[in-house]
């Protein structure tokens, strides 16, 4: 593995979002995951409807939170294509969902892996350069009043509360660390950016890690 | 300062505006705590941003919403070394 690997560099994450009074942490990282799986992928990198996830993935409850493993179960298992952001724009409110014709572009997940990484989180940054930026969830209760620098304490594993996209990693420092895209614009954190240490599972952010294949 | 960096319209006075500053005082002692635990240049620093006017119970409601769904551990080759 590279000593340092982030996805940023390669113009595959799209920009930070701010998912506003509204619990859509989990589609934001569903679909950060999909948009830069698919500009890896060579199409360009464009932003996908995060409304639509939460609108239609009747498996979760909207901005009353959701899970990013139950909606990718139902992307997985309805072959929903997300439309780009453009047509069905972010509201910060639940609505009623949109449907769009088969014939309709758009893009699908084919399949998804989820694991619990915690102790393995080499193996983790393994999936990370292999697979794409990953979803995951942690322990964000000391977030609220985080302004930057490397997160080591404070955060709790098994405890999971909030949605977030890992990006890339840094080892190259005392302190090796995740790059963590978050949703709550960029005016918090590093322009919108977390960094979580790497071991220990820090705030929990090795727990539930998936990957998405379109 | 506060109410005008995040554009805050509560009047000042106001049973909001009251609420709203003693959630900020807890969070400064809270900030104070938080800090106290590394002082090294990478450590992750806390202080005043754009929620530091929300109670912590405001906060989770409002964005703590993900449900835990369990993944089965990796197993994976392992890749030490």
């Amino acid at each position: 593995l590279p000593a340092k690997f982030d996805w940023r560099q390669k113009a595959v994450v799209a920009p930070v979002q701010n998912q506003q009074a509204c619990g859509s942490c989990w589609a934001f990282s569903v679909v950060g995951a999909m948009q830069s799986v698919h500009a890896i992928e060579g199409s360009k990198l464009e932003q996908l409807s995060v409304q639509q996830v939460l609108d239609c993935s009747y498996k979760n409850k909207g901005c009353s939170g959701g899970s990013p493993l139950w909606a990718l179960d139902w992307l997985k298992q309805t072959g929903v294509k997300l439309v780009p952001q453009s047509e069905y724009p972010y509201k910060a409110k639940t609505g009623i969902c949109h449907f769009f014709s088969q014939s309709h572009g758009g893009v699908a997940v084919t399949n998804f892996t989820a694991h619990d990484f915690s102790g393995q989180e080499e193996a983790m940054m393994g999936q990370l350069v292999e697979r794409g930026p990953l979803t995951a969830i942690v322990d964000a209760v000391s977030w609220q009043d985080y302004l930057g620098g490397i997160i080591q304490h404070h955060c709790s594993s098994q405890w999971s509360n909030h949605a977030i996209l890992v990006v890339g990693y840094d080892t190259t420092g005392d302190i090796p660390y995740w790059i963590v895209q978050n949703s709550w614009g960029t005016t918090w954190g590093n322009e919108g950016y977390v960094y979580i240490k790497i071991g220990g599972n820090v705030c929990g952010i090795a727990d539930s890690v998936a990957a998405v294949f379109l | 300062s506060f109410r005008k960096q995040f554009h805050r319209l509560y009047e000042i006075g106001s049973e909001e505006s009251d609420r709203r500053h003693r959630y900020f005082q807890d969070a400064t002692k809270r900030h104070a705590y938080l800090n106290s635990f590394s002082a090294a240049p990478q450590s992750a620093r806390y202080g005043i941003n754009q929620f530091s006017d929300l109670s912590q119970e405001e906060f989770r409601d409002l964005y703590l919403q993900a449900q835990t769904s369990r993944a089965p551990c990796f197993s994976g080759p392992k890749t030490v070394g």
